[in-house]
């Protein structure tokens, strides 16, 4: 039996919308520590990387690992059924083929229930290596969402260089090039402050459909982390209290 | 134009 209480059902909501675009059919991991997932896109380039710990929800219970096969697109309509002040209960028998969910009102006024057909996926665990990266940018995530949106109209790729100092997003398209530069600093503006991590200068390009894709969490968290080095896949970290939502991008390569 | 990698060229089956 596995059985997770949300006191907050708006924040699954949330990590859903964050991921429904890029993943539709992924595997939920449940154990007695956590509910997670690891899931790419379909081209390969973007991977997602959810973990919710088991000591943040009102209550949880997990007697035995399962693998739980969920469609992403089908759980976002159910979830739109949940109000925004709902609890929300997830529960599934053991090998179950049926995801149970619960949406119940603040004042118990009045709930809803379905059960969501579970699926047999196959997966594709990649390994992740830990490691350190050159170069870590911790900013306000709106800001951050708001400069990919706005160069997006420049073109699709993201030159993303990070000094010592600044960071500095770089485009050039048809219409002409341009960059904005932003120095590291201390504001107490949440959507100023700048705080950068930084052994090596770096400097890599990104598309800027996927970055606009994981904006979609800015949502979750005031805080995005961009964790990068050199010809590897950038990670962007949304961190909130139930846990952490990251997501890989592969970068683009001179050829 | 740089190309797009994939995962897989960073990363291996678990």
């Amino acid at each position: 039996m596995f059985e997770a209480l949300l006191g907050n059902g708006l924040i699954l909501k949330k990590i859903i919308e964050s991921i429904k675009e890029l993943v539709t059919e992924v595997n939920f991991e449940v154990t007695s520590e956590a509910i997670s997932l690891q899931a790419m896109d379909a081209s390969h380039v973007a991977l997602v990387v959810l973990v919710l710990r088991a000591s943040e929800f009102e209550e949880y219970r997990c007697d035995r690992p399962q693998t739980l096969g969920v469609s992403i697109t089908n759980l976002a309509k159910l979830l739109k059924i949940a109000g925004n002040d709902d609890s929300i209960i997830l529960r599934a028998e053991d090998e179950a083929h049926v995801l149970t969910l619960v949406f119940t009102g603040k004042n118990n006024e009045k709930m809803c229930e379905f059960n969501l057909n579970l699926l047999t996926l196959d997966s594709e665990h990649l390994g992740i290596p830990e490691q350190e990266y050159s170069a870590e940018v911790t900013m306000s995530s709106s800001e951050f969402s708001r400069i990919c949106r706005e160069l997006t109209q420049v073109t699709d790729t993201l030159n993303l260089s990070v000094d010592k100092e600044s960071v500095k997003f770089a485009v050039s398209g048809d219409i002409g090039t341009g960059s904005i530069t932003m120095k590291a600093n201390n504001s107490d503006k949440s959507e100023e402050k700048l705080i950068l991590n930084v052994s090596d200068t770096v400097s890599m390009a990104f598309a800027l459909r996927y970055l606009n894709l994981f904006n979609k969490a800015s949502s979750l968290s005031d805080e995005v982390v961009l964790s990068l080095s050199p010809e590897v896949p950038v990670v962007l970290k949304f961190a909130f209290d139930l846990g952490e939502l990251k997501y890989f991008l592969a970068p683009k390569i001179a050829e | 134009k740089p190309a797009q990698m994939v995962l897989e060229n960073f990363f291996g089956k678990a």
